[in-house]
């Protein structure tokens, strides 16, 4: 690259997860693998905590159990993996 | 390691797969060799056998596909979900999908075999040299007919040896072309195409016809990914173009530039401004081998294991020395027993054990762990033991005063060469290893390696050579030694026993005592088979309730285990080499080998 790169963020189309926020990156991720439900996830509309889920799934994946969507329950979370739930069918 | 629920299985041994299509990303018969091996992996330790069929409905049906591929469960474009399979069964069930956003290599980066050529298919050697430039990709240099060479040796100029590259000018595949290569320009829908092209096509593979028109003779195949295609993107399988425009400045190579997650792009035509076709450029991919075993795991029936070194475990890492962990045998053989072929062997180098064949691509073992000191032949002191209790029973002897440690009998006697223990368990925090009259210390606190052997008729005088097993009461120091149907309780210098074990409310129903649970609160579990008792050791009888069987709380573990022990504050079951450590709250988590894993074996 030359001199004088751009800094700017891009979305590319296309480009699927990577922009995803954090919180929305858990409940999807808890969601898809067996952790919790959308209806846990909100109930009457209103947001509660994730803390049981991301107890379960750091305890299944054998990460310490903080209960809380720390780094590296994130980066777990946003390591590759087989799609195949955790927890269910 | 967990099964699915209903313990699906398959109800026959000889099982069909079928690869329906191809990544792009390899050469058809890499990835043909890397299922193989992956089948290899499961039928090793099982009677299971795996043949691939060409036609027809098999039972495992493999195929690559990208985004929503036909059975609800879409991927996600690169990165992210890999691959999934469906357990046994008739239809979709057993059948495996890849996702074909991914950068499927061997683990470590683009493999290029080669055709033709004068190299027998070798794979590209990068860097090569060509008449003195050095080369880290595939050129036409040197040719005119635009094929992509490469040599298969470092330097071409002396060695002579070389092959094409995966090119749509030398072969496609799949399709209806027995493998002929693109014709350019042929015209499709009416339009001329001098390129592949993923037009008419909703699954984004790159395609091309095989004669001049389409249109008229409908002959087509698939383009092969050359090695300077991109990865998923909006321009799968294109090859970067370089120099590109990114936000008016002008790039010559891969960049991250306009991304967050570090991930090198490059732009798939000269403009990424006006065009907005780009992808993600070749990184060291995901190994088609790897993942496709771990998928076939599901396809025989195996869930998710919560072992972190397991093939099982749901995240994918790249493993240069694959081997099945013991997680994963449990596992399957659990669902079809036992095979005749090989069984799984320590890491090497084990100079004690049979070697196991290993996947013939895959690098050789790092060790994980550091290695402890050799035994020395020093004495490793006694630990101190809290005074000695009077008793008053009528088997008491007095044994004689301990010296300053007990002297190794028999230094050269090596516990690493032991093929089990007769007893192991944690005294004074130090691990004791048992075997025919014979004891070893192992302290990881101290890292002072192994010590022994010693005698236990020195240190313990008056137990025989065959020890079953052996707790230590954590409230009283005393420890306690059972063999075959007697028991001692050795507390400082005394000793009583031996004591018949149905003193303790053990009946005749128990066997050998293979180990024993400290939980606190002066109880202790005892197993014997498949059973345990819990033993209240302040009164020496066992509470009522038990025996109880140990699969009801101690699931996952085997339940024929050799030794059980009570270490660094967690459980350990052992069983023929391995060893599974549970927590207090009874979640496996880890599986190893009590010599290479405990005892630091070398």
């Amino acid at each position: 690259p030359l001199q004088g790169k751009p800094q700017a963020v891009v979305t590319f189309p296309g480009d699927l997860i990577s922009t995803l926020p954090d919180l929305q990156l858990a409940e999807r991720y808890l969601q898809r693998f067996g952790y919790t439900t959308e209806a846990e996830t909100k109930i009457g509309g209103r947001q509660v905590s994730l803390g049981k889920a991301l107890l379960k799934m750091q305890k299944q994946l054998g990460l310490e159990e903080t209960g809380e969507l720390d780094a590296t329950t994130l980066e777990a979370m946003r390591a590759p993996r087989c799609g195949v739930p955790d927890v269910g069918t | 390691f967990l099964t699915f629920e209903g313990d699906l299985k398959w109800d026959h041994m000889d099982l069909t797969y079928r690869v329906i299509n191809y990544s792009p990303d390899l050469d058809r018969a890499v990835i043909d060799d890397a299922f193989r091996r992956a089948f290899q992996v499961w039928s090793d330790v099982t009677p299971l056998t795996f043949t691939q069929i060409y036609s027809g409905e098999a039972d495992i049906m493999i195929m690559f596909g990208s985004q929503e591929h036909g059975d609800g469960y879409p991927f996600d474009g690169k990165d992210g979900l890999l691959a999934h399979a469906f357990p046994p069964g008739q239809g979709i069930q057993g059948d495996a999908h890849f996702d074909d956003d991914e950068f499927w290599t061997l683990g470590t980066g683009l493999v290029v075999k080669t055709r033709h050529g004068n190299a027998n298919g070798a794979e590209c050697h990068f860097p090569f040299t060509f008449e003195g430039r050095s080369y880290s990709r595939c050129t036409t240099e040197g040719r005119k007919d635009g094929l992509p060479w490469c040599a298969t040796t470092p330097n071409y100029d002396q060695d002579k040896k070389y092959g094409f590259c995966p090119s749509e000018l030398l072969y496609t595949n799949g399709g209806n072309s027995d493998g002929a290569p693109c014709v350019f320009p042929f015209i499709f829908d009416g339009t001329s195409y001098d390129s592949c092209t993923t037009d008419g096509r909703s699954d984004g593979y790159r395609w091309c016809a095989t004669t001049s028109s389409f249109d008229q003779d409908k002959k087509y195949g698939f383009c092969p990914n050359r090695d300077t295609a991109v990865i998923g993107g909006n321009s799968q399988g294109d090859p970067c173009v370089f120099p590109f425009t990114f936000l008016g400045q002008s790039y010559s190579a891969c960049t991250s530039q306009g991304r967050q997650d570090g991930k090198l792009w490059c732009a798939t035509t000269s403009n990424y401004d006006t065009d907005k076709k780009w992808g993600f450029c070749p990184d060291r991919g995901y190994s088609i081998f790897l993942v496709a075993a771990h998928e076939f795991g599901h396809s025989l029936g195996l869930d998710h294991s919560s072992v972190r070194e397991a093939l099982m475990y749901p995240m994918y890492s790249y493993i240069q020395d694959f081997q099945l962990h013991p997680d994963d045998v449990q596992g399957i053989q659990y669902l079809y027993g036992r095979g005749s072929g090989p069984k799984p062997t320590a890491p090497a180098p084990a100079p004690t054990e049979e070697p196991q064949p290993v996947p013939t691509e895959e690098p050789q073992p790092v060790p994980t762990e550091e290695t402890q000191p050799v035994p020395t032949e020093e004495p490793q002191p006694m630990p101190t033991e809290a005074g000695s209790t009077s008793t008053t029973e009528e088997e008491e002897e007095e044994t004689p005063e301990p010296t300053a440690g007990p002297i190794p009998v028999d230094p050269s006697r090596d516990a690493c060469v032991e093929k089990n223990f007769d007893a192991i368990t944690e005294i004074n925090g130090e691990l004791y290893f048992f075997k025919d009259g014979k004891y070893w210390t192992y302290s990881s606190f101290w890292k002072s390696g192994i010590q022994g052997a010693f005698s236990v008729a020195d240190t313990w005088p008056g137990l025989p050579d065959t020890i079953d097993a052996v707790f230590q009461d954590l409230l009283t120091k005393r420890v306690f030694f059972f063999a075959g149907r007697q028991f001692w309780v050795f507390s400082g210098k005394s000793v009583l026993g031996p004591r018949a074990i149905e003193k303790l409310g053990i009946g005749k129903e128990a066997g050998r005592i293979s180990g024993a649970l400290q939980r606190g609160r002066g109880k202790v579990l005892l197993f014997s088979g498949e059973n345990y008792w819990r033993l209240d050791v302040k009164v020496q009888r066992v509470d009522k309730g038990y025996p109880r069987a140990t699969d009801d709380v101690f699931t996952g573990v085997p339940l024929d285990a050799r030794n059980v022990f009570l270490y660094q504050g967690k459980y350990h079951f052992c069983q023929g080499s391995f060893y599974w450590r549970m927590t207090p709250r009874y979640q496996v988590d880890r599986v190893g080998y009590v010599k290479y894993d405990i005892l630091q074996c070398p």
